[in-house]
């Protein structure tokens, strides 16, 4: 007997060909809502750290596009993570699947209806990792998410994180967008 | 109704159950 999920999850992959516009450099890979059927494709798949720079991979709940423009991403915004170069090696993998079992296990108590899924961008400058919540306003959702994110990745106290709201990063580029809030 | 949750010990073990 499978072990069901809360939730019916999608994942989704990104290829960077700067040939095409970005939605058609997106791909549903396959949905699954058991513990059994996530293993068999999380072993199944590339580990992010052995992916080209420029690809993603997300995971959503099922109806949630992994895009800004989603009905329920709009007012919303993404807790993130920025690893340097180095901890690519050591770090991104074990975040990564840290952040996939939080979502996949529901781990953020009365708060799991506020979260929309989890990105990770590898880039060469850098890689980032987010988890993505519905709305910006409900704050107190916003904060225990990020605290219990923060505790689950084994992030000490000094590193501080910060939460975007997607308005600001789709109008503003990089260096530009404030945190919301931090933990 | 209740949600389904499971911690992170839970998850990992079933990784390599068969």
């Amino acid at each position: 007997m499978k072990h069901p999920l809360q939730n019916r999850w999608t994942l989704w992959f990104y290829k960077n060909d700067k040939t095409k516009p970005w939605q058609a450099n997106l791909r549903l890979v396959t949905k699954f809502d058991t513990v059994e059927d996530f293993w068999a494709l999380y072993n199944h798949i590339q580990l992010a750290s052995r992916l080209m720079s420029g690809c993603d991979y997300s995971l959503f709940k099922d109806g949630i596009e992994p895009m800004w423009e989603d009905n329920r991403n709009k007012c919303g915004g993404r807790w993130l993570i920025t690893l340097s170069k180095q901890q690519r090696m050591l770090e991104l993998d074990q975040f990564w699947l840290e952040t996939l079992l939080c979502l996949i296990g529901e781990a953020f108590d009365d708060y799991n209806n506020d979260v929309c899924g989890a990105v990770i961008n590898v880039r060469a400058k850098g890689d980032k990792i987010a988890i993505w919540t519905r709305d910006t306003e409900n704050q107190k959702a916003v904060l225990h998410i990020g605290k219990t994110y923060k505790e689950r990745l084994g992030l000490p106290m000094r590193i501080v994180i910060g939460y975007q709201a997607h308005a600001d990063t789709a109008t503003k580029s990089g260096f530009g967008v404030k945190n919301k809030f931090v933990v | 109704g209740t949600r389904i949750i499971y911690d992170r010990k839970f998850l990992m073990e079933c990784r390599n159950s068969p």
